[in-house]
């Protein structure tokens, strides 16, 4: 820590986590059919909720599976990472028409997740709650908002509240660029290793509020545009960067020319952007996405 | 009156349960149709990368390993794509998973004596700055096409701005000095391997809920039941990867789209090991 001067080990290790969806309603021995919240299946079907949950069934995750999960992350991997990249989607979904969601629900799970993400990776021989012994670098996910998928151009109160809940994890200096876009940059190793937080709320086909990112006015032109700072700015020190995010920059998620442009950034900036992670579509897998034919698809445009 | 009230319940009811339904389908829940969600990509990537792939193979051999004008070399395909990865969740749609990754950091010590730390407080106040003039402005934010054409006819010197106002959204071309990052070529910072770890639900409640009706308390019973485990390396065959950079995860990508029990394994390990399928 160029800072303190305080030596740290590193590991060559980090840490990806994504859409814990933590449910406070879910209730052990209710029914499936009821998203886990309430009634009771008949004794020859087992559609009941589980302690810890069900693979496959359709209900979001007991808040007890969170708590083992990070539990267990502290006693088998925290001391073997030096970051960890998570990448929103921490409350319940809204499928429960009984228990609609409010923006207040959403924000205090959000709160809660956050303070439990930060209780295991921050410094415990520390006085100041900005002193991590792993650097956490959170993204905001599409039902980390309210109404579900639609998150405007900030300062807005919910830009304001994000911040206030992420307060230690994100750098001081970037306070109005995250009151504006809630997007920010974590130098994991200073001078050398940064990673992104970028809100592709703003780029996501389901925001109401995306149409394309053309006009100056919208907000996925204003995301590439810090994007583009940022990235250069990166270049010049000659520090490498991973990018993160919770909806993922392909095809068939992003407005066409937000994933065209987005694409194109990752392309030219290959000299130091070293992958993209995300999360939002729960399944394991990779998507290669062509920066060139992005670049002839712009071209075209203009 | 009554029937045709009753009428209007029924199609209430009806309408409730599919927007319920369609609800349900957009919020995530239960998964349905992943399998061929999964199987759209496979296609897609086939018919753009694995046939560009093959070409420049067969080129190759055929040249002795010699570049053709018309052909690009494999490195140079590569060099074109970028990967997006995407995470398993820790909601249970499919076993809940994490995945630690892991980067060269070899000479990374011997070079920390040249680590200098940068104040970045410039650059955001810059930032900042150019963010509040020129994104907040009104100014020819919502010009029409038609607009745009009658200034054109007003203004003589109107192409001179315009080439000022480029949209700074599209980046230009990286300079062809700078060298190929981490992702491209094996350097500090490349990334080598993944593990990833899952939790087997299914065996887990079932030792949850055996160890509680052999009198264990709920607690200690939840202790010794829940784990995670490794699922999965990207070492481990039957596609095992030497290191994570575009073309191993091209290289990857081509051999999934012709090889049917590679593709059937890379599915099983999609789904966190579920065997979910789309029937």
């Amino acid at each position: 820590n160029l800072e303190t001067g305080q030596e740290k080990k590193l590991h060559g290790r980090f840490l990806h986590i994504t859409d814990m969806h933590p449910d406070a309603f879910y209730k052990e021995g209710s029914s499936v059919e009821y998203s886990c919240h309430s009634g009771k299946p008949p004794p020859h079907k087992k559609n009941f909720a589980s302690k810890f949950g069900d693979a496959t069934k359709g209900c979001d995750a007991p808040e007890e599976l969170i708590d083992y999960t990070l539990e267990w992350i502290k006693d088998n991997l925290r001391d073997k990472i030096d970051f960890v990249i998570w990448t929103g989607d921490n409350v319940r979904h809204d499928n429960d028409r009984k228990i609609p969601r409010t923006e207040m629900q959403i924000l205090e799970m959000n709160d809660q997740i956050s303070r439990k993400m930060q209780r295991v990776f921050s410094d415990p021989n520390s006085d100041n709650p900005r002193d991590f012994d792993v650097t956490l670098i959170p993204s905001i996910g599409n039902n980390d908002v309210f109404p579900h998928n639609m998150f405007a151009l900030g300062p807005t109160l919910q830009t304001r509240e994000y911040y206030r809940i992420w307060d230690n994890v994100i750098p001081q200096e970037q306070q109005r660029t995250f009151y504006r876009g809630a997007c920010f940059v974590t130098e994991v190793i200073p001078g050398r290793l940064a990673v992104l937080s970028i809100n592709t709320l703003y780029l996501y086909k389901a925001n109401p509020l995306v149409d394309n990112c053309d006009s100056k006015k919208q907000p996925g032109y204003q995301l590439l545009a810090w994007l583009g700072s940022v990235l250069e700015e990166l270049r010049q020190r000659d520090v490498k960067v991973w990018l993160s995010g919770h909806v993922p920059p392909i095809e068939k998620n992003f407005a066409d020319s937000c994933y065209d442009k987005f694409t194109l950034w990752t392309h030219e900036y290959r000299d130091i952007i070293i992958g993209g992670l995300y999360g939002h579509m729960n399944i394991d897998h990779f998507i290669p996405v062509d920066g060139e034919a992005s670049r002839k698809a712009i071209e075209s445009e203009v | 009156e009554i029937n045709s009230s009753e009428d209007d319940d029924d199609e209430e009811e009806i309408l409730d349960h599919a927007m319920a339904a369609s609800e349900v389908h957009l919020m995530g829940a239960k998964p349905e149709n992943k399998e061929s969600y999964m199987n759209g990509i496979r296609d897609k990537v086939y018919k753009k990368v694995h046939q560009e792939v093959e070409e420049s193979v067969a080129n190759e051999d055929m040249m002795c390993g010699k570049k053709r004008n018309e052909h690009k070399t494999f490195e140079e395909i590569c060099e074109n794509y970028s990967i997006v990865t995407i995470s398993g969740s820790v909601i249970p749609t499919f076993n809940p998973s994490i995945r630690i990754w892991e980067y060269n950091t070899t000479d990374l010590e011997a070079d920390s004596s040249t680590w200098q730390k940068h104040s970045w407080d410039d650059f955001y106040e810059k930032l900042n700055k150019i963010m509040d003039n020129e994104y907040n402005s009104e100014e020819e934010d919502e010009l029409t096409i038609d607009d745009e054409i009658e200034i054109e006819k007003k203004k003589s010197n109107r192409k001179k701005k315009r080439k000022n106002k480029a949209d700074k959204t599209i980046p230009k071309k990286k300079p062809a000095k700078l060298a190929l990052g981490p992702a491209y070529t094996p350097q500090l910072f490349s990334p080598t391997k993944f593990v990833q770890y899952y939790a087997d639900l299914k065996q887990i409640n079932e030792d949850y809920y055996s160890l509680l009706d052999s009198g264990k308390k709920p607690g200690e019973a939840a202790e010794r039941s829940f784990k995670y485990q490794v699922e999965y390396t990207s070492e481990e065959g039957p596609y095992p990867m030497k290191s994570l950079m575009v073309e191993d995860f091209i290289s990857l990508a081509s051999k999934l789209a012709t090889d049917k029990k590679i593709w059937q394994k890379f599915l099983k390990r999609a789904f966190m090991s579920t065997g979910y399928t789309d029937d």
